[in-house]
């Protein structure tokens, strides 16, 4: 983003343009900038290197510490749950997880938790042909808790690695489909107490401060222990990750970079924060 | 809200006659941050804090507000004008059949909204024909296909072997002969940025031209709504937007920054998965929710 080296009166501004335009959060983007500002009039900082240097290590100490010690639990069969709002990539990133695990050697299971949606299960389905891994589904409009409860049953019984499970997408604001989410979790744990080990929202990179709120009201209803940045490969930074999972302690575990199944790969902070300025 | 915060910017202004560039400022200030966290654009929102400082200064302080309320009044007006004041409805002249076009980024719910812009026109006396066009996403067809069943409005039998501009090429037929006058194209999810699927729009377009164009656009979309809607305007000039997902509580400042950068209206929004969840846009009702 700078292009000068010397740091002039508009390169403050400037690198505020950026991280607010990378939908960061006006207040995230205050609170960073605070003591870099200060540095830069003590002339602490006194080039565009340096100031990116600055900035780099403070948003580093904000994700890193979120980062450590969060290994995926050592659990056979590993029973993830991905959540989300409508439309952000929950269902196609199943798709690349189950290619990403299969890859690993793992047995895969994929349970088709939207029995509501229009050609959800379908969709899967597609997904499950593509990458050779089973699937349990059930009719539409079926009990997603029933679902869930025979896919977990099913993947202990096949001695599956991972089972993943998929919800139908909703609004963190719709109470009744929270405290769906509550049943379906609480079938997975009648099934296999424990369960589910993991639970990953993923987070469309378009989306701006409502990601704040869609965490926020997720992880009080059912916990989470995961994020995946979806839509990279976009022009979206999907900045907003970085104030969410500094805020609830919770990893990103993935990034989404396409439609196809190979496009996902493990977050990495460094490589991520330098994407956004 | 923004009112309660300028409520105590302005409490220092009680008996001053005139809002004065001074005394505006601090209240400027919570507007600009007001506006970035409701996702307006950075750009936008610098635009939009001078217009409302030149609006607002010199103003007399109204008897019958306080000077905190006065700002928000002017913000809102400022707001409300921004969006609002163009031709709001679907433009269905031009064609036999006539047509509508659904585009936008992945996900932003074109699919959804094409089963409701149906049912819409079905209410105002239209006959709808629904035309899957997007031939990657697995199971987009039958997505639409089942839409269609459920409320029993006829879908074009589209396969994943043919392209898109065919597809339309060959519904328009078919649409006709069924003894329907406006199709719905469907399109598949796509980045701005990726070259040949924005071409395939342009095909898509110039072989079966649409009587009017609607970009859907998700209402929690952040700062990046102007990159994407200007590049989506830019290539295919649309018709107006539609903002889907306007039942959460996403404060939708997209609206705004995408009206700011395309000048296209917003004709309706989407409230909700059900095909009744259709409705038409009000600039005044989407100001005040920006503003918080
Ligand atoms: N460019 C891009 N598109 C993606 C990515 N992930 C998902 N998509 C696309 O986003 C659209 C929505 O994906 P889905 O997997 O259906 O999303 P979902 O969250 O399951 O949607 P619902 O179940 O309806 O809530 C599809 O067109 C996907 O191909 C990504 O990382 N990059
Ligand atoms: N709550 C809510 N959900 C919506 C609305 N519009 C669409 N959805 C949901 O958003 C998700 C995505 O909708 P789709 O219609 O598949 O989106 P799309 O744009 O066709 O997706 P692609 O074809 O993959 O680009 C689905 O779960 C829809 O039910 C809305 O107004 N409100
Ligand atoms: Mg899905
Ligand atoms: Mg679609």
């Amino acid at each position: 983003f700078i292009t000068k080296t010397e740091l002039t009166e508009d390169s403050l501004e400037e690198l505020e343009e950026t991280l607010i335009t990378a939908d960061m959060g006006v207040n995230t983007v205050m609170d960073l900038m605070e003591p870099i500002t200060e540095k830069v009039n003590k002339k602490q900082i006194t080039n565009s290197k340096e100031l990116r240097a600055a900035l780099t290590d403070a948003m580093l100490d904000l994700i890193k510490p979120v980062h450590e010690n969060k290994e995926l639990p050592n659990k056979k069969p590993l029973v993830i749950m991905v959540v989300g709002v409508n439309g952000v990539g929950k269902t196609t990133t199943i798709g690349k997880l189950a290619a990403n695990f299969k890859k690993q050697g793992k047995k895969v299971m994929l349970v088709a938790g939207d029995t509501f949606r229009a050609a959800a299960v379908e969709q899967l389905e597609i997904w499950a042909q593509r990458t050779g891994v089973q699937i349990v589904r059930h009719r539409d409009n079926s009990d997603p808790a029933a679902v869930a409860y025979d896919g977990v049953a099913a993947a202990e019984a096949r001695g599956m690695d991972v089972v993943i499970i998929d919800t139908a997408g909703r609004l963190h604001t719709q109470v009744n489909l929270m405290e769906e989410l509550k049943k379906i979790r609480r079938s997975c744990h009648k099934s296999l107490p424990g369960s589910p080990h993991e639970t990953w929202l993923v987070i469309d990179a378009n989306t701006g401060q409502n990601a704040v709120s869609q965490a926020k009201l997720f992880h009080e209803a059912i916990g989470v222990t995961g994020m995946v940045l979806t839509k990279v490969d976009g022009t979206a930074k999907g900045g907003i990750v970085v104030s969410i999972c500094h805020d609830m302690d919770v990893p990103i575990r993935y990034i989404g970079l396409g439609e196809k199944a190979e496009d996902l790969r493990e977050f990495e902070a460094r490589e991520f924060i330098k994407a956004l300025f | 809200s923004l009112s309660d915060r300028l409520g105590s910017v302005f409490k220092k202004l009680k008996g001053q006659g005139k809002l004065s560039e001074k005394n505006i400022q601090d209240g400027l200030k919570e507007v600009r941050l007001a506006l970035l966290e409701a996702d307006v654009h950075y750009k936008v929102v610098k635009t939009l804090i001078a217009a409302i400082k030149e609006r607002a200064v010199g103003q007399e302080v109204l008897e019958s507000l306080t000077p905190g309320q006065q700002v928000v009044k002017i913000v809102n007006e400022e707001l409300t004008n921004l969006m609002g004041g163009a031709n709001e409805e679907i433009n269905l002249s031009g064609g036999h059949p006539a047509s509508i076009m659904l585009v936008g980024l992945q996900g932003s719910g074109k699919t959804t909204t094409a089963g409701k812009l149906a049912v819409y026109l079905r209410g105002q006396g239209r006959k709808p024909y629904l035309v899957p066009v997007d031939v990657y996403r697995p199971a987009a067809i039958e997505q639409l296909t089942k839409i269609g069943k459920e409320l029993s409005i006829p879908v074009y039998p589209s396969d994943t072997e043919t392209k898109p501009e065919k597809i339309a090429e060959l519904a328009r037929i078919k649409c006709a002969q069924e003894g329907c006058d406006t199709m719905i194209l469907d399109t598949a999810g796509r980045l701005h940025i990726d070259d040949e699927l924005m071409a395939e729009l342009g095909r898509i377009k110039a072989t079966t031209p649409p009587s009017d164009i609607l970009l859907v656009a998700d209402a929690m979309t952040g700062q990046d709504a102007v990159n994407m809607a200007k590049a989506f305007n830019d290539a295919m000039d649309v018709g107006g937007v539609i903002l889907t997902k306007m039942d959460g509580d996403a404060r939708g400042g997209a609206a705004l920054s995408i009206r700011s950068i395309t000048g296209k209206p917003i004709k309706f929004i989407g409230t909700g998965e059900k095909s009744n969840a259709f409705e038409a846009f009000h600039p005044n009702r989407m100001a005040s929710r920006i503003l918080g």
